[in-house]
């Protein structure tokens, strides 16, 4: 397991970078190991360097960048080891409206292998999807799914 | 495989028949605060075999059977079904299988694949063969966004793991 | 102390059912302590119950729902212990669109008695403030002042 | 009491002085993600005496002052002041009060009060008279507004202790 953990490492550290200069325009990021002589113990460190801005402590960076980067890991991990399903609840909230924007174009990359499904208040997202639910509770406590969009048949 | 339906009946704040068809690409889904969105995730996570109920949001794993409203009575009974199509189906297999789960107040969990009664591990085995095994990057709860990036190295290892 | 905790935590507790039922429109929601006989160890529970739904462990509520709810304990504290200054960073992001107007005119209502500091990326939101700041990076890493609204000098 | 005007100068992601006039009623801060809106937030926490370098979302103390840019050098001290203005100031009272914090890299923290050096106790005192004694309802830092929430009861028991 040792060859398969550091074949999954170096695949994810590489593909991370290339996700988060995409999402950010620019910039650096990368994973380290932090005691690379014990694959089997080791944790991972996280390095990201949004454009024009000195690499700092993860903690030093806003609410929208940690969830930017974050997506970026994310997103890698999934190049990876694609899974035919990805269930993002409102991951679009921290995010201004460029990056919800950048975010959407994003998605639509992945759309031919993977079927997400999109929660979100944003109007924005909500554009960009391929087909759209809405949930109500006319009857209070009680939900009820309604199809919003694409026509079809409305699913109670 | 594609996600093709999924059924819910008596789970969380879901009392009546619900039955959500994903096409592929993006399906979003919508609503004000508080009408069952994110009990939607939870289904997911649920049928494909979560058995933590904090992870579920609930005090107790009983949390997951429809507890009533102003109008309604309280469930004895939550289920979850999950239909899924095989795009390339080998030769005698079938081309859409089905996994449900059901729990029941008392306390029993029944588990189904294309309707034959099967241990979770069962269902935990099949899902990790089609790729659906390692549900900590495949579904994002609310909230949880930077977790990965707030968590510690070691946990992050974990992740990297279960991907691998 | 034991008599300064009660008189607070009874003034509190009164006022956060009320600002409840303000935000969520009905419903009901109290505090409860844990162990009444010891009021300087005890902890404090808290019961809330979104119109039209019974009452549940708090944790099963929803992200806008657990937002509210918090806004409402808040409020009420400020009531009890006004303060000249509450800065909300982004508490709008988990809402969905009618709350946010609620929250808005929540806020227009302290405003002789408290002033409010509201980062907020939401649209709405930036609508119902008196006066509005933008901060920009046009030189990366290195933070800005604009004034955008109401005009008057430029702030730099 | 109300607040006329923060300044920060060599402060986290404000290298440059930057002065913020705050009228009464509800000001409103908006900008792109990663510009410095949370940080202003971080300002006014750590004039009103904030100890601990974690609430400010740094590794260190140290993380409050400018740590440079692709163009710009890091500085050697963080400063914030707040002007607040006494409505009704007593006979012989100043009607302007500023509140000035600094830090230096090397670890150096100075105090002062319209310009006179003080401890840090001394701000904490004047501040709990005017009514900002207890931020921990005052500022609700980004993320954390669902705190109240999940906490512990004691720890909930102890919010309203700050209130009592
Ligand atoms: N077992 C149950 N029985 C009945 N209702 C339940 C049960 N479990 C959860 N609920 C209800 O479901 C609601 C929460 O739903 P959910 O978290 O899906 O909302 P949401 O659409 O995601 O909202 P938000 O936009 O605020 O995130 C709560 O109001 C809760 O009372
Ligand atoms: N000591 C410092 N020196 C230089 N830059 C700093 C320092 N501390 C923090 N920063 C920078 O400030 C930025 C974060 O700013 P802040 O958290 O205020 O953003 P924000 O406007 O709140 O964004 P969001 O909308 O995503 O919440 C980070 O990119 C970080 O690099
Ligand atoms: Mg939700
Ligand atoms: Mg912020």
């Amino acid at each position: 397991t040792r060859e398969l953990f550091m074949k999954a490492y170096d695949a994810i550290n590489t593909t991370f970078s290339a996700v988060f200069q995409n999402l950010f325009g620019g910039g650096n990021a990368s994973l380290s190991l932090t005691d690379p002589d014990d694959p089997l113990e080791t944790g991972v460190d996280i390095f990201a360097q949004p454009p024009g801005k000195k690499i700092q402590n993860i903690s030093l960076m806003s609410g929208g960048e940690k969830a930017q980067t974050a997506l970026a890991l994310l997103f890698a991990m999934f190049e990876y080891r694609t899974s035919p399903l990805c269930v993002l609840d409102e991951v679009d909230a921290p995010l201004d409206e460029a990056n919800v924007i950048q975010l959407g174009q994003f998605l639509r990359k992945y759309r031919d292998t993977v079927q997400f499904v999109v929660m979100t208040h944003n109007k924005t997202t909500m554009e960009m999807v391929d087909s759209l639910y809405g949930v109500t509770m006319e009857e209070p406590g009680c939900s009820k799914m309604l199809s919003v969009k694409l026509g079809d048949s409305l699913t109670s | 495989y594609v996600i093709r339906k999924l059924r819910l009946f008596g789970f969380k704040s879901f009392p009546r028949e619900t039955v959500i068809r994903f096409s592929p690409g993006i399906t979003g889904i919508v609503g004000p605060n508080g009408c069952g969105k994110s009990n939607i995730a939870d289904a997911l996570l649920w049928v494909m075999g979560e058995q933590s109920f904090k992870n579920l949001r609930g005090g107790a794993m009983e949390d997951v059977v429809f507890n009533g409203s102003d109008k309604l009575a309280p469930m004895g009974m939550a289920e979850v079904e999950l239909q899924l199509e095989n795009l390339n189906p080998p030769e005698g297999e079938e081309r859409f299988v089905t996994i449900q789960r059901q729990y029941f107040r008392e306390g029993d969990a029944k588990y189904r694949i294309n309707g034959k009664r099967v241990r979770l591990k069962d269902i935990q085995e099949f899902l990790l063969e089609i790729g659906l095994g390692s549900k900590s990057f495949a579904i994002i709860e609310q909230g949880r966004v930077s977790t990965l990036i707030n968590a510690r190295p070691e946990e992050r290892r974990r992740m990297i793991e279960e991907a691998a």
